[in-house]
């Protein structure tokens, strides 16, 4: 209890320095490999044209990590290592917004460790948070993880380009989805080719 | 490091309790999605012909799982529920071996939770581990989480059948694993076609 308390407070506090700077922060959760790296980048490109600021924080186990992959974008990127936990806390994102350039961006990134189970329970003081599972793990995910899919308002399916060859349906996941949050939308995404960009963005009240 | 010890001494205490039963243990990791499940089944399917009684431990984080997807072969299946744990612990698994019938056995496959950061620091006490990968996940996987990688001396990629869809090379994965793990072997396989079960079985000295 005094944990959670804990995390609540040290989320709290990075949600007012957010608001302090005018700053819209998602938390963007997911699975490994799911295309939450392709998917920023996607929307970075997007965001870009209509001449919003980006930053990206990027959490990551081991130095190994895709902070190269954002150069081509001229932002701000803060790499997060958290050398042994599997998933970002408050406090860590807080040192983290220590560290960046706040004033210099509109929009926030935080790309989440890829895992569906701890996340869930650190809350990290973001407006928006979403969570990008791929087609390609099957149509079990949402069911299995029901606590993480509960809690976040946003669920993309990637990489549904792949879900025909893999013989996945969608809806199920979407069924699924809908059970635990009634309220929660879906978006369809294919993160290399740009296709559902535009609902994302919608989604996200950019 | 007083946690370490107790997990290592749980991890011995489940060994020798496998080892008086003549059992064979495999720790079947991975990553969320990445095909553990449809890998048992294939090479249940296959030791089954051999006459070599199978068993499973399921561990799963909710009530939704896949027990329900061995019921076909007529082995035993416990499904270990860890209720928040995103990974199985040695004590876990010692609960779930003593409500085991450990003499209707001879090979039992524990599958742990998708996850690559936490059961790297969770020994079971299995005498063996695989870790398996989905090709859908990118060539990154390895380089990313080396900690696990460089402990567990079999990696399957698997889903290998999508890998050209995708435009991902296995031999980078492959590459990035002998040098993080220059004993460790590597063996491609479509858990749908059964493709690559015979180099796994030799792989595992079943
Ligand atoms: N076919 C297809 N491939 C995709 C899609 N999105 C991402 N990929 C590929 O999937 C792999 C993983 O993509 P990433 O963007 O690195 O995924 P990630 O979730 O950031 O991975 P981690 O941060 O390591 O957990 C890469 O090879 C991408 O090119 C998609 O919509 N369709
Ligand atoms: N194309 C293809 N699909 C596969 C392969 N292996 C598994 N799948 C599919 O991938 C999805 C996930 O497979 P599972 O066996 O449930 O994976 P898992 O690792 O046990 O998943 P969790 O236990 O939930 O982490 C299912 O839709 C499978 O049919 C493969 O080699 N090729
Ligand atoms: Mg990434
Ligand atoms: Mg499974």
């Amino acid at each position: 209890e005094d944990l959670l308390i804990q995390q609540l407070e040290a989320a709290a506090k990075n949600y007012h320095l957010l608001q302090e700077h005018g700053l819209q922060a998602i938390n963007v959760m997911g699975a490994i490999g799911s295309g939450k790296t392709e998917l920023i980048k996607r929307l970075i490109e997007y965001l870009q044209r209509e001449g919003i600021r980006v930053g990206v924080i990027l959490g990551s186990i081991s130095d190994n990590n895709d902070q190269q992959r954002f150069t081509t974008y001229k932002i701000p990127v803060y790499s997060l290592h958290t050398e042994e936990a599997s998933y970002l806390d408050a406090a860590m994102v807080a040192i983290a917004l220590k560290r960046f350039p706040l004033q210099e961006v509109d929009l926030l990134f935080i790309e989440n460790v890829g895992n569906l189970v701890d996340p869930a329970n650190f809350p990290l003081g973001t407006a928006q948070e979403i969570i990008v599972i791929s087609a390609t793990e099957g149509e079990a995910t949402v069911r299995k993880y029901p606590k993480i899919f509960a809690q976040t308002e946003v669920l993309v399916i990637n990489k549904i380009d792949l879900a025909s060859v893999m013989e996945i349906d969608p809806q199920v996941l979407i069924a699924d989805y809908m059970q635990v949050n009634p309220y929660g939308k879906t978006i369809l995404t294919d993160a290399k080719t740009s296709r559902g960009m535009e609902q994302l963005i919608a989604a996200l009240k950019i």
